[in-house]
C-alpha cells in the first residue's frame, strides 16, 4: 500500500518538476514527503521557489505564483492520471499576459490527452482553444453559440499554436 | 471519454426551454460578458453528477437553481451531460448520458442512459470512468487556490485516492 | 445620532443608485435598512438587481456583477467622504473587458477627487492612468520605474527594463 | 492629501537599498509581470500605516517582511510614506511623513515628520486626515469581496464611522 503511494508521489513530483519548469525557466516546485520513513504517517508538502527567489512559504507568494504552482500541481496529477474532462473557470484571473500565453500553449498540449473546458474573460487563453462557446444574456436567460476562434477580437495572427 | 454535450431545461439562467450546449473533444473555451451563464455550465455538470458536496454552485438549496424570473419559475430544473464513451465507462453504449433533475419540492431524480437510478449509482459509475471523487478536475472561480491551501494531509489523501 | 446615521444612509444610497445605474444601465443596486423604525437596532442590506434579472441574494451573482457591486458602493462611500488614498489591487480580476472600461472612466472621474494607486495587470484599466509606474524583478529583487501610458504594448508583462 | 512617494529599505521584495517609489496625485498604475513586487507596494503602506489588524500583508510575523535572499538577510525593513499635506493633517508642515521600521528581533519604531511618536498617535493623525480605521479604502487581492461578504451589522458600521 504504502509502495503504490510511493509510486504516485515519485511519478507526480517528476511531473511536477518538469511542468514547472516550462512554467518558470529559472524557478523550481517539488512535493517533500513530511515523514520520509513512514510516508503514509505525515502529509505531503508543496514547495515552489520562483525564479531567482528563495524557498517560501506558499502564503507569502504572489496571486499569480501560486496560481502557476497550483496548475503546475493540477498538470502533474493529470499527466500521472488524465480525467475525462477538466473545466477551468477563470484560472487566468491572477495571471499576467506572458503566463496566461504559457498556460494557454500547456492546456492546448494536455488537451491532446483529456478534454480542456476553460472558461475565460480574456482573449489570451481562447486563442488557445480548439473550438470556442459564446455565452449571452437577454433578459435574464443565457443564449449558447458558436464562435470561430478568428472571430476573436485582438489579434489573432501574432498567436501561431 | 469526453462530454459531446450538455441538454438543459429550467437550470439557472438557461431559461424554461430545452437548451444544448455543444462541447466536443479537445481544448473548448466558453466566452461572453459577465453575468452571462458561463459558470452555471459548470455548476450544471456539479449538478448532474452529483458533485455538489466536492463543489458549491452558489445555491443555498437545490430549489435555487431552477430558473426564476420576474415571478414565473420554471416547474423544474434538468441537467443531462452527454458522455462519448470510447470505452471509458462500464457500459457498452457509444454515449452514456447522465441525467438529475429537480422538481420544485426539492426532490432529485438521477437517470443513467434514460433508465431511473439511485445517487451511487452514478456515483459508482463516475468512479469507474476515472472522474475523481472530490471533482479536482472542476476549479470553479478561485477555487485554484484549494491545491496551495489544502493541508499536507489532504494532499497526502489527494495523491493516495490516485494509486 | 440616529439623525446623523440617517443622513449618511440616504446620501450614500443616493450615491450608490446612480453610480451602479451609470454602470448597469438598465440594472439597479440600493441600501436597504433592516430595522426602518430604529436604525441603529438593524443591519444595512446591499441588493443588486443586474439588468434583466431579479433581486437575488448577492451570493448567486456572478463574479463580474458582485466586483461591480461592492465597487459601486465603494465609490458611493467615497464620493459621500473621500479618503485621501485608494489601492486597488487587482479589482479588476473578474471584470470583463467592457466592465473594466466603465471601471476606469468611474476611477478616471473619482481620482480628482481623491488618489487612486491602481496595480492591474491588463492594459484596459491602466490606459486611464495619469502616470504609471512599472514593477520588474531582477534576482528577486524589484525594480521600480516610471512609463509612459503611450509605451503600453499589448502587454504590461513585458516592460523593457 | 495624497501621498507623494514611498521611500524603503530591506522591506520585502525591495531588496537590502533605499529605494524611492514615486507616486503623487491623481490616477497612478501599478503595472509588472507576476511576482514583481507590485503589490508588496499596498503591503509597505499598511505596513507604515499601523493597518496591519485591518489588512493581511501576506506574513506571518513581522519579521517576514523583512527583505532576505539566498540566505542573506537586511538588518532590519523600513518603510516612510510622504503625504502632501494640502491641509488634510493637523500639522503645519507642506509635506507629512509616517515612518515605520520592525527590527531583526521584531521590534516596531514609528516616527512622524521624522521624530519617534507612538502607535496611538500615528492611528490618531491618520483618523484626522481621513483615513478610516478599517481601511476600506485600500483594497488587496481578492479584498473587493468583502462588501459583498461583510454581515448587514458590518455594512451599518462602516456607514456609522463616517457620521
Ligand atoms: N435560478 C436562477 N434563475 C434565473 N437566473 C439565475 C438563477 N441562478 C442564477 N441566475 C443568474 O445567473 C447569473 C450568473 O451566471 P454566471 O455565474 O454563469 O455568469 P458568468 O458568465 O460566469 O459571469 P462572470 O464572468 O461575471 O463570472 C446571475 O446573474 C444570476 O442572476
Ligand atoms: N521578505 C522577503 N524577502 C524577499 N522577497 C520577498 C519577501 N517577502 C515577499 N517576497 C517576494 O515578493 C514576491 C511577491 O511580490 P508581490 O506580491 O508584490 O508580487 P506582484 O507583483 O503583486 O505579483 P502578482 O501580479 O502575481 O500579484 C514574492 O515572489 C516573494 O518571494
Ligand atoms: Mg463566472
Ligand atoms: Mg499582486
Amino acid at each position: 500500500k504504502e509502495k503504490a503511494f510511493l509510486e504516485v508521489f515519485n511519478k507526480v513530483n517528476k511531473n511536477l518538476k518538469a511542468i514547472f519548469k516550462e512554467l518558470s525557466p529559472s524557478g523550481k516546485a517539488y512535493l517533500e514527503l513530511e515523514n520520509e520513513k513512514t510516508p503514509l504517517d505525515g502529509g505531503v508538502f508543496l514547495k515552489a521557489r520562483p525564479r531567482g527567489k528563495d524557498v517560501k512559504r506558499l502564503e507569502i507568494m504572489s496571486g499569480g505564483e501560486k496560481t502557476l504552482t497550483a496548475l503546475a500541481f493540477l498538470f502533474a496529477v493529470q499527466q500521472y492520471k488524465p480525467a475525462p474532462f477538466y473545466y477551468f473557470d477563470e484560472v487566468d484571473a491572477h495571471l499576467d499576459d506572458a503566463n496566461a500565453r504559457k498556460i494557454g500553449q500547456l492546456m492546448k498540449k494536455f488537451s491532446k490527452e483529456a478534454q480542456f473546458i476553460v472558461v475565460t474573460l480574456r482573449d489570451t487563453l481562447a486563442h488557445f482553444s480548439d473550438r470556442l462557446i459564446g455565452v449571452s444574456s437577454r433578459e435574464g436567460i443565457s443564449q449558447i453559440y458558436t464562435l470561430e476562434v478568428s472571430e476573436l477580437l485582438g489579434d489573432t495572427s501574432e498567436i501561431k499554436v | 471519454a469526453y462530454i459531446d454535450r450538455i441538454n438543459v431545461f429550467g437550470f439557472k439562467s438557461y431559461g424554461s426551454r430545452k437548451l444544448t450546449i455543444p462541447l466536443g473533444e479537445g481544448f473548448i473555451g466558453i466566452v461572453g460578458p459577465n453575468g452571462s451563464g458561463k459558470s452555471n455550465i459548470g455548476d450544471a455538470i456539479v449538478f448532474a453528477l452529483g458533485l455538489a458536496t466536492a463543489k458549491s454552485m452558489r445555491a443555498l438549496k437545490l430549489t435555487d437553481l431552477i430558473f426564476s424570473s420576474k415571478g414565473k419559475t420554471a416547474p423544474y430544473a434538468e441537467v443531462e451531460i452527454v458522455f462519448k464513451n470510447n470505452g471509458a465507462f462500464p457500459l457498452n453504449t457509444e454515449e452514456v448520458s447522465i441525467y438529475r433533475r429537480v422538481d420544485l419540492n426539492g426532490k432529485s431524480t438521477y437517470k443513467i442512459n434514460g433508465r431511473t437510478a439511485k445517487y451511487y449509482e452514478v456515483e459508482e459509475l463516475l468512479s469507474e470512468a476515472g472522474i475523481p471523487r472530490q471533482a479536482y478536475n472542476i476549479i470553479t472561480q478561485g477555487d485554484i487556490f484549494r491545491f496551495i491551501k489544502m493541508t499536507p494531509y489532504e494532499r497526502r489523501e489527494l495523491l493516495s485516492e490516485l494509486a
